[in-house]
């Protein structure tokens, strides 16, 4: 079966819980 | 644990409001039990699960990752207006495992664990090639150099003699050939101009302690150093807080925090762990 790219209604990537944002910088 | 969530907690993003609003507290908490060294700022959140308390709560367990600032644990500047480390000078990590209670909207620490360890020197050299790393305390250059400083500063200070407390930081940097340091002094019953034996000078009863930095260049046929210190306000002591012992035993809540160059020949200083740092902000005078 041939699906047509972007017609299969998959999810938006899931935008991970942790690690949260880096508030300075990362050592 | 509610019944059917098998795991038994809940697992929340580690940017929302309540997480960082419990590891602010966290932060907090570890400032005020830090008894030497510098104040710690929040990085990140590095990850975060909700325990169900009953018969009322919640317990936050954080993974939080936090930076050393420029500020001094003595130095009673608002942790808001303190500068983190920046790389250059060889930025030093914190690791930390909390546990916080939020009840009725108050937040408690029950547990917590802090390691910090400095940035790696590769990342040091590639950012900064001729940038100073962390040196022991014990360095040579280091021990001169805060002698040095100590001696200049108290050779132009007419009033009270300052003696060493703490080595708070230590870098050999390579161009130009020179140390920096920074260190904690406090003032003593001795006068500056007459001390003798700088042993036989006691710490005021009423610590008046003073954060120094200073640089010591190497030059063929001598050296030059400069220091600068500011003195802050003296500090009423904590009924609690023997300064002329060993440091305080901490309750089990209290974070040990490991340095990431260790202390020679100091004692643990009167800490602001008995009081916020709120309660201690005073005008420096230099």
């Amino acid at each position: 079966k041939v699906v047509q790219p972007g017609s299969t209604g998959a999810a938006s990537p899931v935008v991970p819980l942790c690690p949260g944002r880096v508030r300075h910088f990362k050592i | 644990a509610p019944h059917g969530t098998g795991q038994g907690f809940k697992e929340v993003a580690c940017d929302d409001p309540e997480v960082e609003r419990a590891a602010l507290v966290a932060v907090n908490y570890l400032n005020q039990h830090l008894l030497h060294g510098f104040r710690h700022l929040l990085n990140r959140i590095d990850k975060v699960k909700v325990w169900f308390r009953r018969p009322l709560g919640v317990v936050y367990e954080l993974e939080l990752d936090t930076l050393e600032t420029t500020c001094h644990v003595l130095d009673p500047t608002p942790l808001a207006n303190c500068s983190v480390r920046q790389l250059t000078e060889h930025a030093v990590e914190g690791d930390c495992d909390f546990h916080v209670l939020e009840q009725d909207g108050q937040f408690t620490v029950l547990y917590s664990q802090c390691h910090s360890n400095p940035d790696s020197a590769e990342d040091v050299r590639k950012v900064c090639p001729t940038c100073g790393l962390l040196t022991p305390f014990n360095d040579t250059n280091v021990v001169h150099t805060v002698k040095a400083a100590l001696d200049a500063f108290n050779a132009q200070n007419n009033g009270t003699y300052f003696k060493l407390v703490e080595i708070s930081r230590a870098q050999n940097v390579p161009l130009p050939v020179s140390t920096l340091v920074e260190f904690v002094v406090a003032a003593t019953d001795c006068t500056a101009q007459e001390v003798t034996d700088p042993a036989k000078c006691n710490l005021l009863a009423e610590k008046q302690y003073g954060f120094c930095k200073a640089n010591l260049v190497h030059k063929l046929g001598g050296e030059e150093v400069s220091v600068a210190c500011k003195v802050f306000q003296k500090q009423p002591q904590p009924a609690s807080v023997n300064t002329a012992g060993p440091a305080p035993a901490v309750d089990q809540a209290a974070p040990a925090v490991d340095q990431a160059a260790p202390a020679v020949d100091q004692a643990a200083p009167a800490g602001p762990q008995a009081d916020s740092p709120a309660s201690l902000v005073v005008g420096p005078m230099v």
